[in-house]
């Protein structure tokens, strides 16, 4: 229940007024994607046991497992959408064709095939919540600064999830978000690669966050 | 640290 009510919603898309077309697609999500990233921050110091590892290993989980948080909200949000798009904002939706123009043809491919995952087990919203945390809890950190602050974060959130799944008689569930996660990391990690790449082909301006936050991937 | 300056101050601030 904190998780939910700390959740923070989603941003809208500022559509980007400098150019059109296929660029102006990939302006505007990576605008809406540094607020987003923003809004991650706060939302994170939130999360029950966060506050409570040492900077240095918040630091490490947000730069190692922000794409993965970021994009079950993007999993969240396209699992009703018509026509198998994308919802990255209420404001933007975007087709395969429309990804394949802005050069985020593997986006499109990774996201979509994480949203049929969850839109097979009907996620709720309890549970992306969970799963957000979760994802960001369970990101690889090395060397990890203080094991001991770390495991119970992350003993914490598993438990509310089992607890969870459990007031509703739905244990069976708990295994099969937890066995979803290494295709989460697998699309946040393509997903990336593409961001990078497109970084570099096309010499796109980037939000000093978000460009922080990349090169913390590259 | 100094690479990743912006994350830094996030974490830090209150708010």
């Amino acid at each position: 229940s904190h998780l939910l009510q700390t959740e923070p919603g989603s941003l809208a898309a500022n559509h980007d007024a400098s150019t059109d077309g296929s660029l102006r697609t990939l302006l505007t999500l990576c605008d809406l994607l540094n607020r987003e990233l923003l809004v991650l921050i706060g939302w994170a110091k939130q999360i029950p046991g966060f506050s409570d590892l040492s900077l240095v290993d918040q630091m490490s989980l947000l730069q190692s497992g922000w794409m993965e948080a970021l994009l079950v909200g993007v999993a969240w949000r396209s699992q009703s959408a018509a026509g198998e798009e994308l919802v990255f904002a209420g404001n933007l939706h975007l087709s395969e064709a429309q990804c394949r123009a802005a050069g985020l043809a593997d986006v499109y491919e990774a996201v979509r095939h994480l949203t049929v995952r969850y839109q097979g087990m009907k996620l709720r919203l309890e549970e992306a919540v969970t799963l957000k945390a979760l994802a960001l809890a369970n990101s690889d950190t090395d060397p990890v600064d203080c094991p001991d602050a770390l495991q119970r974060f992350r003993d914490g959130l598993h438990e509310a999830l089992q607890d969870y799944e459990l007031s509703r008689r739905e244990q069976h569930r708990t295994g099969r978000l937890l066995m979803s996660l290494p295709l989460l990391r697998q699309t946040a990690d393509r997903t990336v690669q593409n961001l990078l790449w497109l970084q570099r082909q096309r010499r796109i301006p980037l939000h000093k966050l978000l460009l922080e936050m990349l090169d913390a991937k590259a | 640290k100094e690479k990743h300056k912006i994350l830094h101050q996030l974490l830090q601030n209150s708010t």
